[in-house]
């Protein structure tokens, strides 16, 4: 043995790529046939159906797409990723990964690239301030992050164009059911700062138009809500002394709108009755090079947020044209509220190389977890104790965000969040 | 990755007879886009204008 040891030569050989993924397809392959079994032998039990994987439909690179672990993966991916590197190798690394994938670096808020450890640092960065101006008209709806407009347009019978006449609808997006009143309440607290507003919120009442004090700045709803105002004129025609109880009239008026809306249509249908409005809707397409902190595109309120917790495809042009209803197979955080005109709705969709979304004020939601299936299977659970079918998806309410409001307030152009690698 | 926007925004107006001088011409008021598919954009930039 000890000769053959030291006297057999190795000779390392790369398995073919194809190998590989024929491997690992027949290694899930297996995998799933197992979960069936175990599905059906438990059928007529108390245990309450796990997600089931949706198959897409499409060419076979989709198929075979559709039998990779692509969560593991991506997991794998980020802590790969998460690895330091050594000192010396961050600098030509980053501006490799620069040339590559079109990095403009002197935007970079952090010149010394040594002081990020890993790529999964570097990939969400910061920009220096001041290199992404808003646009100066404060009726604009401005992009929420850097990237490449994919589709846009206006929604007709509740289903929105993905690529090249691929339709999905809004209810599979969404979730076909209105936000739950009884949703538990998320941990909306990012900081002092939202500490200190939500202490302020006592004094909302008595002050009217101000609705917090942070750090010696007032917000007022009309810097809120920028833009028209619906009933007392533009801000800027707000009166500015405190006689008007301007608060509990924007929320009445938005709350009588939306009580009004829910018996007719679907849940997400236009609201206002005043207004004659539509829906509309946007894609934005991150590249890997792209800076990829998301930003508020006006100023809104989110009422609430659901986690889908679904599949991890890549979210390329390419599969967006070929794998129909994509964005409505993969995980996604679907953010809903309201801005000046009725619903507004954001909803940052991961891929499987990035898989993790994270929002800045929803300290509890955690994507692409091991632990996100058994907040899933918990919630089928719960569904299924109080006699209603699971909605697949996980959701919560900010409405402790903001007595008034209701929700989480953000302004145009703030950060909300950002995508991060695995 | 990616983000879809879904939201509510006024529709545009058709002028009636009356205002656009004899004919119907393009909707006017209302939410009106900027960008163009396939374009690049910056965080900030302005997508539409309502």
């Amino acid at each position: 043995l000890n000769s053959a040891l030291k006297n057999t030569k190795i000779e390392w050989k790369p398995i073919p790529i194809a190998l590989g993924v024929t491997f690992l397809g027949a290694f899930q392959l297996y995998r799933i046939q197992r979960r069936e079994k175990h599905i059906q032998s438990n059928e007529g039990a108390d245990i309450p159906r796990k997600r089931e994987r949706i198959r897409p439909s499409g060419p076979w690179t989709v198929q075979v797409m559709s039998t990779l672990p692509l969560k593991a993966l991506s997991r794998l991916w980020g802590r790969f990723n998460e690895l330091t590197i050594p000192y010396y190798l961050r600098v030509p690394g980053f501006k490799l990964y620069a040339f590559i994938f079109g990095v403009n670096l002197s935007e970079v808020a952090e010149p010394d690239l040594h002081t990020y450890p890993n790529l999964a640092a570097f990939f969400y960065r910061t920009l220096k301030p001041g290199v992404r101006p808003l646009d100066p008209n404060p009726h604009a709806i401005l992009s929420p992050a850097d990237g490449k407009v994919i589709q846009f347009g206006h929604i007709e019978n509740g289903e929105v164009e993905q690529v090249k006449g691929v339709t999905y609808s809004l209810d599979a997006l969404l979730g076909s059911e209105r936000p739950s009143q009884n949703a538990p309440i998320a941990d909306a607290r990012i900081g002092a700062k939202h500490e200190h507003m939500k202490v302020d919120h006592e004094d909302i009442l008595r002050t009217d138009q101000e609705f917090a004090k942070v750090n010696g700045i007032t917000y007022t709803l009309p810097n809120l809500f920028s833009g028209p105002w619906p009933k007392h004129g533009t801000p800027s025609e707000m009166p500015s002394d405190q006689s008007m109880p301007a608060a509990p009239s924007i929320e009445s008026e938005v709350r009588a709108d939306l009580e009004g809306s829910e018996a007719a249509g679907p849940w997400w249908a236009p609201t206002s009755a005043k207004t004659p409005t539509g829906l509309y809707f946007c894609v934005i397409y991150l590249a890997p090079g792209d800076y990829h902190r998301f930003h508020s595109p006006v100023s809104w309120v989110v009422e609430s947020r659901r986690h889908f917790a679904g599949e991890l495809y890549s979210v390329s042009p390419y599969l967006q044209r070929t794998l129909p209803g994509l964005f409505t197979l993969n995980e996604r955080v679907v953010l809903l509220g309201r801005w000046r005109w009725g619903f507004f709705s954001y909803t940052p969709v991961g891929a499987t190389n990035v898989g993790s979304i994270k929002i800045n004020f929803d300290r509890e939601l955690r994507t692409n977890s091991l632990t996100t299936d058994t907040a899933a299977d918990r919630a089928a659970h719960e569904a299924a104790k109080r006699g209603e079918p699971y909605s697949g998806f996980a959701e919560a309410s900010y409405v402790n965000a903001s007595r008034v409001l209701r929700g989480h307030a953000l302004g145009r152009g703030e950060e909300m969040g950002g995508f991060q690698l695995g | 990755s990616t983000i879809v926007l879904v939201f509510e925004a006024p529709k545009g107006r058709r002028p009636t007879m009356d205002e656009g001088e004899g004919h119907e011409g393009e909707p006017e008021g209302g939410l009106r886009w900027t960008i163009t598919e396939g374009q690049k954009v910056k965080v900030g930039e302005a997508l539409a204008v309502v």
